[in-house]
């Protein structure tokens, strides 16, 4: 396991002794293959192991302190300072129509976050979940029942996804729900047409809240994928589904490394409940162990 | 000779990144490599072309044998969200344009919406489908669907199951519960089980292939999304480790969005 890799890497580092570029090789592998094995993109891995280097060679080794230890603690540190600070997240504005827009690839999990944010903001607001996926066979009859069998208030029609948004907003001031929850399509972030629908929906009714919603599982490509739907519309939080799995999560370090945006949830499981906020120590031990 | 070496150092740490960008675990990456150091001594071939030939190698070949005369089964199952329920509208359309009589099963009776959704698909595709209304398990549709297949004398069956984590211990017995009532109600059918899985996916896939596998065993995998710009690399690690073939990849959100595997194309695509 790392730790045990770890150690004997520095098996023959004595107390008083200097992390030296020559033994701390084996270890920047180790991490090296770690966080790939986490799915922590390659290029974001690469600048990682980088800067562990600078940062730990001419590390002095005092005779009480542990080198293994040291390089840990300088590996768990630069784990925290790529996830960033603790996401506050979001939070309801008193007075207003709070708007939170769900985007991201097909079968992330947004339509069972929609359900999920409205549970979890309940107690504070008024929610109103919206179907906006116009394409998806009976994904307006999923969002429907997930809202009903919860007691929310649900608002779909029969026309294109700007035009319900819009509409929604409306129903909402009238009916006083505070807390309007758009759900999207899924979508490539190569789909040009359809990231333009995306962009005519930001418009339209201008969100407080763009989360976007990947899943837990998801490899190398996340990067790009979380880039675009940035660049596409300013995403202003993450939420990270299906991490009730046992996949490690890299994509949490590469797409905050690459779009500076935070996890603000997590999903850990299919029901209504199974919902969080991140915490980002939870990552790091479950990267390095 | 010595300028040659160096090109072809350059070259490997060029296809070693496009291994792991592609979601090639690691430990298959350097297995790739040292085959080509190996194969590189007696070939003088392109480098490119040693590799991509190393891939190929390691992908078994198509083993699904879907025939008329007989009750053809294909179990259909994987993670949540990876594309199962659209990919059994695919292939009930690929096998319908063939001639095949068809029968679905909702077995998701679990997720929300799960049925409304396999309904208006084999509305769509214009194949009979075997529900049940209201609350109702699994392995009654299932029971269900092989009755009605056998009276029909349907020539394939397909199979819908729930999205579950593999490492939902209680799914996976539902799942092999599943599976022991196809193997044993269906006795004569050819039943294939087949994994969907997601072309986006990292690491976690051999996870999940393996856990699949060792449950309920799984002979093919349907690779879907790959119109995203994730490589797949996922496949060449399963193929490499439990030596499992993928046979179809799917290729969009449409009934038509289905394909054969071929090895030579997704190997061009991995390095281009
Ligand atoms: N285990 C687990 N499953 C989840 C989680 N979130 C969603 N799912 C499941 O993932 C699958 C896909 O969820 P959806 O909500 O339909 O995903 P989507 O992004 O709306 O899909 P599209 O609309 O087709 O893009 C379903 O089976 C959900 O129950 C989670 O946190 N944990
Ligand atoms: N781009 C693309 N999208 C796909 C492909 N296959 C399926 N999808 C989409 O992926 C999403 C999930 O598909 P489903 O068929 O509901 O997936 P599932 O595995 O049955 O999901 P659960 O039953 O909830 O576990 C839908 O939006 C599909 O349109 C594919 O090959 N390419
Ligand atoms: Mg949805
Ligand atoms: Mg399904």
């Amino acid at each position: 396991r790392l730790q045990e890799k770890i150690k004997d890497v520095f098996r023959n580092l004595s107390g008083s002794g200097k992390i030296s570029e020559k033994n701390i090789e084996d270890g920047i592998r180790e991490i090296k293959l770690a966080l790939l094995e986490a799915d922590v993109n390659y290029k974001v891995v690469k600048e990682f192991v980088d800067e562990i280097k600078r940062e730990s060679i001419g590390q002095k080794v005092i005779s009480n302190v542990n080198p293994v230890d040291l390089f840990y603690k300088i590996v768990y540190e630069k784990i925290k300072e790529y996830l960033g600070p603790e996401n506050k997240g979001f939070d309801i504005k008193p007075g207003k129509t709070n708007i939170v827009m769900l985007v991201g690839l097909q079968g992330s999990g947004k339509t069972t976050t929609a359900a999920k944010l409205a549970y979890f903001f309940k107690d504070k607001a008024s929610p109103l979940i919206v179907g906006a996926d116009i394409y998806r066979p009976a994904a307006k009859e999923q969002l429907r029942n997930l809202a009903v069998s919860n007691n929310f208030a649900f608002y779909t029609e029969d026309k294109d996804p700007v035009t319900i948004c819009k509409n929604a907003i409306n129903y909402a001031k009238k009916n006083l729900h505070n807390l309007v929850i758009l759900d999207t399509a899924g979508r490539l972030h190569i789909d040009n047409e359809l990231m333009k629908e995306l962009v005519d929906i930001k418009k339209a009714v201008l969100p407080d809240y763009i989360f976007f919603v990947a899943d837990a599982m998801v490899g190398q490509s996340i990067v790009d994928v979380a880039k675009s739907f940035d660049e596409h519309l300013d995403i202003n939080g993450v939420i990270l589904t299906k991490f009730d799995s046992d996949a490690k999560g890299g994509a949490t370090l590469s797409i905050k490394k690459v779009t500076g945006k935070s996890i603000s949830f997590i999903g850990v499981g299919e029901k209504i409940q199974d919902f969080e906020v991140f915490y980002p120590e939870r990552i790091a031990s479950r990267l390095i162990g | 000779n010595l300028f040659k070496s160096d090109i072809t150092e350059e070259i490997i740490e060029k296809i070693e990144e496009d291994l792991i960008l592609s979601d090639v675990s690691v430990d298959t990456t350097l297995k790739i490599i040292k085959r080509f150091r190996e194969e590189r001594k007696k070939n003088s071939r392109e480098p490119i072309e040693i590799f991509k030939n190393i891939i190929e190698e390691i992908m078994p070949d198509n083993n699904l044998k879907i025939e008329k005369g007989r009750l053809n089964i294909i179990f259909v199952f994987g993670v949540n969200g990876v594309g199962k329920t659209t990919t059994i509208a695919k292939l009930a359309k690929f096998y319908k344009d063939q001639g095949f009589s068809i029968t679905l099963a909702a077995a998701d009776t679990y997720r929300s919406g799960a049925v409304d959704q396999i309904s208006v698909w084999a509305e769509r595709v214009g194949v009979h489908l075997v529900k049940h209304e209201g609350k109702s398990k699994p392995s009654a549709v299932i029971f269900d669907a092989i009755d009605s297949a056998i009276a029909r004398e349907r020539d394939l069956l397909i199979v819908d199951t729930a999205g579950r984590l593999h490492n939902r211990e209680n799914l996976i017995q539902e799942l092999e519960k599943l599976n022991k009532i196809l193997k044993t109600k269906a006795q004569d059918a050819y039943k294939y089980n087949l994994l969907v899985l997601d072309a986006t996916t990292g690491q976690n896939a051999l996870q999940q292939a393996k856990t699949f596998s060792e449950h309920i065993g799984i002979d093919g995998i349907f690779l879907s999304k790959i119109d995203s710009t994730a490589k797949g690399g996922i496949a060449i690690t399963i193929a490499n480790e439990l030596k499992i073939p993928v046979v179809f990849v799917g290729t969009g959100e449409k009934l038509d969005d289905i394909e054969d595997f071929d090895k030579k194309d997704f190997v061009e695509s991995i390095f281009e």
